[in-house]
């Protein structure tokens, strides 16, 4: 059995016990600083009212991500992966056992800063969004065409700045529609609070 | 013998060639679009009266950023990795072969964007610049420690915008600083032109 085929396995089972618990998990992937923890942080608050929410951070040394989602008063977890450029299944699954499952309804999952290597490495989510953002130019899109293939959601963040830097986010959605059609895009800007909604909505929450 | 390993002695049978030939090599890691290519560009812009220079850029598989280099008037190989996240010394020793090094004074070398791998996969080059931009946050350089001690220069880059962002170039330096206290570090924006003379004083040309 392949590293590969190693993971899947333990993603399958991963999958099959948080379909048990009734636990739906949205994974976040993206490039290093493109957003996703400030979105998770939005989403949060958005959310926390009509969901018990739990967030489940990969980072390869620090807990910088899971005490600024802990400060809103949702269970977190951080998972440090050292040396490794992706969270796998087997550490997601050290997480799962951390957590209270059966308190949770959705649980929130933020990879490795990263566009590459998370599309191999499934953990067991029933979503999974990259996010990119304007100021990271407007060929990242096309250079990454196997994590937005395997993506449910593209979010293309920080159109708040998508003029100051000469990129169009509609450019960026056209291209990963061309990879993948049956993805759905979200343009956002944390800052304004722009897209938040219809992010919500394309996660279907 | 590791994969490590080898890509280790192949990367040192790189450097010796780059050495007979007097080529002198430059590589540039870094966040995905955190300014490399236009941080090569503005270089090669610069320079290209005084040295013959030469371009390999690294990316899984389009040829964007050859291109763009190569409008500039310089000799440019294309490497695609095709899944991999970062370049290794069998990939670039293909490019050396691909070039008239006898023709090449400096070569810069654009590594795969991704701020963890790289770091564990040397070349052959002289020089490594790790490159980040203040439009990835603040936290970036101290979640990736291991890059930021193999590197020899950091570029702090798009700093035209880090008062928007609210983001502090000078924190950003000092995290570096305290990772690697003998690495050099230089804020840039390509966009005005700031810190390209120290770029260049810093890589010692
Ligand atoms: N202007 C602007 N800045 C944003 C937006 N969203 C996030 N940021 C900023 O971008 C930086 C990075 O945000 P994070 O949420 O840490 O990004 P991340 O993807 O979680 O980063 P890593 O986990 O380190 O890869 C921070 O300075 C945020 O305040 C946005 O929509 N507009
Ligand atoms: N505002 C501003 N934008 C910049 C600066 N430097 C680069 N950019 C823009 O940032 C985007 C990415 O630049 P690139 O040079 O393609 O970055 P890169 O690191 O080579 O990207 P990849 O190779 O795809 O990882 C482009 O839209 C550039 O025009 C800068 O100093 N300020
Ligand atoms: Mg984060
Ligand atoms: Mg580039
Ligand atoms: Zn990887
Ligand atoms: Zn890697």
């Amino acid at each position: 059995e392949s590293l590969l085929e190693v993971n899947r396995r333990i993603a399958e089972e991963n999958r099959r016990l948080l379909d048990e618990r009734g636990v739906y998990v949205v994974e976040f992937m993206g490039s290093i600083g493109s957003g996703k923890t400030s979105l998770i942080e939005a989403l949060v608050e958005k959310l926390k009212e009509r969901y018990r929410i739990g967030y489940v951070a990969g980072d390869l040394t620090t807990t910088i991500d899971a005490d600024r989602v802990g400060r809103h008063g949702v269970p977190v977890v951080q998972l440090n992966t050292g040396r490794e450029c992706h969270l796998d299944a087997n550490l997601f699954r050290k997480a799962l056992y951390q957590l209270d499952l059966n308190g949770i309804d959705l649980l929130l999952v933020e990879n490795v800063g990263n566009l590459i290597c998370p599309a191999d490495f499934p953990l067991g989510s029933h979503r999974k969004v990259v996010v990119v953002s304007v100021t990271e130019g407007e060929h990242m899109v096309r250079k990454h065409p196997i994590i937005f293939k395997e993506a449910d959601v593209a979010v293309i963040n920080k159109v708040d700045l998508a003029e100051e830097m000469g990129v169009s986010p509609s450019s960026l959605e056209r291209d990963a529609k061309e990879l993948n059609p049956r993805i759905k895009v979200v343009k956002t800007s944390v800052k304004t609070g722009d897209g938040i909604d219809e992010l919500v909505e394309a996660l279907g929450l």
